[in-house]
Order: structure tokens, then sequence, then C-alpha cells
């Protein structure tokens, strides 16, 4: 474990905090894509299989918890309570994120770094984590104006993977043979994904106007 | 547990 791994891990729990709280408690999910929370479930849901049968560590095995459970209750806040479903802009968030979930199994059945089942689904949760934004994003630009919880959730989001990144650099010059193509060019995309948000997000910051 | 380098990440 090294710093930025440590402070990637917490801005991107603290995203899905941020996010949860935001829909527990004012109970709106309004600039929200489901769409991105059911991707996001999926992806945690086909990383952390091994949750049972290969122990890490405590933090590893509680953050895994965290990510699921966060996750799945978000979706479900989101498609079956009655008050935040109401919230939810099903006219605007139109993306096909299926097509997202089958390329991303293909692209994982090709590209691995073994042929197994663990293995190809783990792969296939980091294609499928580099684009899990992409409904969210495409959301935001319909939507007018959008609440600071969910930039300030967007922006802790694309941020986590960020600093992943610096923790790769960092691990590849400290650990020999520590190289991880997929993990790093996934992580790499992903972040990129990101960028004109970023860029936006910061404007509106130094400009202290509404992002929009 | 028997990890390789990788999966020790979330």
């Amino acid at each position: 474990m090294n710093i930025f791994r440590l402070a990637g891990d917490m801005t991107h729990m603290f995203s899905v905090l941020v996010l949860l709280l935001k829909i527990h408690t004012i109970k709106s999910c309004a600039g929200v894509s489901v769409k991105t929370q059911e991707l996001y479930a999926i992806v945690f849901a086909t990383r952390y299989l091994d949750i049972f049968t290969s122990f890490v560590s405590i933090y590893n095995t509680f953050m895994k918890l965290v990510f699921l459970g966060s996750s799945f209750s978000i979706v479900w806040y989101m498609r079956y309570h009655k008050a935040v479903h109401r919230t939810y802009d099903r006219e605007q968030d139109t993306f096909r994120h299926w097509f997202l979930v089958l390329s991303c199994l293909l692209l994982a059945l090709l590209i691995h770094e073994k042929f197994t089942f663990l293995e190809v689904l783990w792969t296939f949760s980091l294609y499928l984590e580099a684009v899990a934004i992409l409904p969210q994003l495409v959301l935001l630009q319909r939507t007018r104006n959008i609440d600071n919880l969910t930039g300030q959730y967007i922006f802790l989001l694309g941020g986590y993977r960020g600093l992943y990144i610096l923790n790769w650099i960092y691990r590849y010059f400290t650990e020999p043979h520590f190289v991880h193509w997929i993990t790093w060019i996934t992580g790499l995309v992903q972040t990129l994904l990101y960028a004109d948000f970023f860029y936006y997000y910061f404007l509106s910051w130094k400009n202290n106007k509404k992002l929009n | 547990g028997s990890v390789s380098g990788s999966h020790d990440e979330l």
C-alpha cells in the first residue's frame, strides 16, 4: 500500500458516499444516470468475485464490501424507491449501455492476462469501468445545470483513477516485475474520459459560478 | 492469500 493508492481508495469511497448521501437525504437522483450506476455495480460484482476465495487484507475486504454495497443500493434507490425514482430523468438518460457491456465482454475474451473464468471477468471489469462514466457524461451534457453534489461525485470518481495511475508509477519503480499493461491502459483511458469534465469543473470553481 | 501483483488492488 502507498499513499497514492490510499488516497485513490479514499477518493473513490467518498465519491460513492457523496452520491449515496445525496440520494438518501434529499431523496433525489436528479442529474444522475442510473445506467452508469448499473455499470459500476457490474464492475464491482465481476471484479470482486474473489472476495471470499482470496483474502488480501481486512482493508481490502472491507472496501470491496463498501463498493459492492453502495453501488447496488444506489441502483436500488434509483430503480425501486418511489420518491427517488420520481426524480430520475428517464427521458434524458438514454445511453445504450448494454452495448458497452457486450463489447467489453468480447474484448475481455480476446485480450486478457490469463484465460481463466475469474481473470477474464476481472479484465472485463477493467474495460467496463473505463467506459462506465459515459452515460453519466452524456446525461450531464443534456442536463442544463447540475447540482454541486453530482458535480462533486463525478469529480471524485474521475480523480480516484488518476491517483491510481500515480500508484502504478510508484509501484513500477519500487517493485520488480510490477507490469500490468491492461490495468494501466484502461486506467489511463478512464481518466482521460474525464478530461473535459475536469476542465469545465475547474473553470466553474475558478470563476465561482454554477457548473453547466 | 496467493494474489498476483495486480489483484491486490481494488
